[in-house]
């Protein structure tokens, strides 16, 4: 749209660009590579900009009438309510975040805020058209407690498991600040906290973490909170 | 213990706590058992020059060619770890200080992933790494195998041989590479078959009955002289030929043994790992994300 504060033009321009036979080959000079990269993570960036905007009109309800409306600014805080799980982007009042090296359990978000023992929301949004079923695992600090839930949009207890990080991730966190790519390893996990995660066609779901309570208060019984896992090495 | 076994409601795995290494995988859908081992392995790179007396011009391995000089095999004995659990298990092998396998199995999948790490390539031995990901099974598939064309229809590949004429083996293993896209599987007739999906364009062969290898990284010493005028040599900085960490990278392969009547179906729908679901947080954390 044209008053739209993000687009994906800039990761449109940047694999375009990218389709020369130098290009994604791998075969141009560094500096021309270096190129390529900074064109593509801004490109990323702006994306991922769109990506959230796109996100909470979902969670409005509103993206049908999208392509008819002008494309304003939003902010999370000022979604009409909707059915959980919108209501709870709403409730939440923070801002959207994505990890891009989850792959490597460094997030920022998730790690601060498990290390003060504060709840963290997640969003898991399918880009594709059918129901989806997959393993998430999210960086956590278990600083604060090594007990955690995970709930699902309803409220239901998810099976959950504490994962320590590999040696191979520890290294290429400490890989990550030596290159500068960290600036730090405050946003660097040892634990990750493993779930199945359901996601609908073209849709998210939501989940919430959140530090176990030592005993259910309606039952009096201890709640199990995420299993921890048995390590055996040789 | 000789073997030790690792199981969800669908596969179990089978590893050596002596080697390190994988041993089998089973369906429990038939109680079908291949035999599996995954290695990191690496080619050394062919140099300029030829070997003495003549020191004639060699082609080099560079950004452009590959051009192996004999392949390493990875470590007799993998140092494992275990890490178990009742949603995922993961046996993590460190096959190099550079390079390591974590094979993981969710609670409910009939597919294992095989998340690869590998870099920083060693330099100070001034040999050029061209590392490969290999997969070791019983499949009888002889001397096919099949490749993506682009994410499309499966080709068959057929080792040393071209379909429009008669081709005179110079590089039994450079020869012998395609490029995988999507996918790459070895399958027996009207039997198992071995599929391994990938999560980004990779080269990868099978050049002997029951393997299946992708190469995931490379560093070269050398120009191919192809036009590019600069060794492969990447960084963690985005420099080269400089005092940084030579770059790291992590990919996963999806890999299933299925029947050929669930083969073709489950590895199409495998390649939806390509586009697994986005993970977004909320949060009032005061610092912004790391970026």
């Amino acid at each position: 749209a044209e008053d739209a504060t993000s687009s994906t033009e800039k990761l449109e321009r940047a694999v375009a660009l990218l389709q020369h036979h130098d290009a994604i080959t791998g075969t141009a000079k560094q500096d021309v590579a270096d190129d390529y990269h900074r064109r593509l993570a801004a490109g990323m960036a702006e994306a991922e900009g769109a990506f959230k905007e796109e996100l909470a009109l979902l969670a409005s309800g509103e993206d049908t009438h999208r392509a008819l409306k002008t494309a304003s600014k939003w902010d999370l805080t000022n979604l009409h309510t909707a059915a959980d799980p919108a209501q709870q982007l709403d409730h939440a009042g923070g801002r959207l975040g994505m990890c891009p090296f989850l792959n490597a359990s460094v997030c920022h978000p998730t790690v601060e805020m498990s290390r003060l023992g504060h709840s963290i929301l997640l969003a898991i949004y399918n880009p594709l058209g059918w129901p989806r079923t997959e393993g998430v695992r999210v960086p956590l600090d278990t600083g604060f407690t090594s007990n955690w839930t995970v709930t699902d949009g309803d409220g239901k207890e998810v099976l959950s498991q504490l994962v320590p990080v590999s040696n191979a991730t520890l290294d290429l966190q400490n890989l990550m600040l030596q290159a500068d790519i960290l600036k730090n390893l405050t946003a660097a996990a040892s634990y990750e906290l493993a779930f199945r995660a359901d996601a609908p066609p073209l849709g998210y779901s939501t989940y919430t973490i959140s530090p176990a309570e030592a005993v259910d208060l309606t039952t009096r019984n201890p709640i199990a909170g995420a299993l921890s896992s048995t390590v055996r090495s040789w | 213990q000789s073997t030790l076994q690792v199981a969800n409601k669908l596969i179990s795995v089978t590893l050596s706590p002596q080697t390190g290494k994988l041993l089998s995988l089973r369906r429990l859908s038939d109680n079908s058992v291949t035999q599996l081992d995954s290695e990191v392995m690496w080619y050394n790179s062919s140099d300029e020059k030829g070997p003495p007396p003549s020191n004639t011009n060699h082609e080099p391995s560079g950004a452009y060619i590959f051009r192996p000089n004999g392949a390493v095999a990875g470590t007799a004995l993998v140092p494992v770890t275990i890490v178990e659990g009742p949603v995922l298990t993961e046996i993590r092998q460190e096959f190099y200080p550079w390079a390591s396998l974590t094979t993981r199995i969710w609670s409910d999948t009939e597919h294992i992933e095989s998340e690869w790490t590998a870099g920083p390539l060693p330099f100070q031995d001034q040999l050029g790494h061209e590392v490969v990901i290999r997969y070791e099974s019983n499949v009888t598939n002889g001397d096919e195998f099949y490749t993506d064309s682009n994410g499309r229809e499966m080709l068959k590949r057929k080792l040393n041989f071209r379909p429009s004429w008669k081709l005179d083996v110079q590089q039994p293993v450079a020869g012998n590479y395609y490029p995988v896209t999507a996918a790459i599987y070895i399958q027996e007739k009207a039997g198992r078959q071995l599929a391994v999906v990938t999560d980004r364009s990779q080269g990868g062969s099978s050049l002997k009955q029951g393997q299946v290898e992708l190469m995931v990284h490379r560093r070269i010493f050398r120009d191919d002289r192809r036009g590019v005028a600069e060794n492969l040599n990447e960084t963690m900085c985005g420099c080269t030929n400089c005092n940084c960490p030579g770059l790291v990278a992590r990919g996963t392969h999806y890999l299933t043994v299925q029947g050929s009547d669930t083969a073709a179906s489950y590895r199409r729908t495998l390649q939806q790992r390509v586009n697994d679901p986005l993970v977004l947080t909320f949060g009032k954390a005061a610092a912004p994300t790391a970026g």
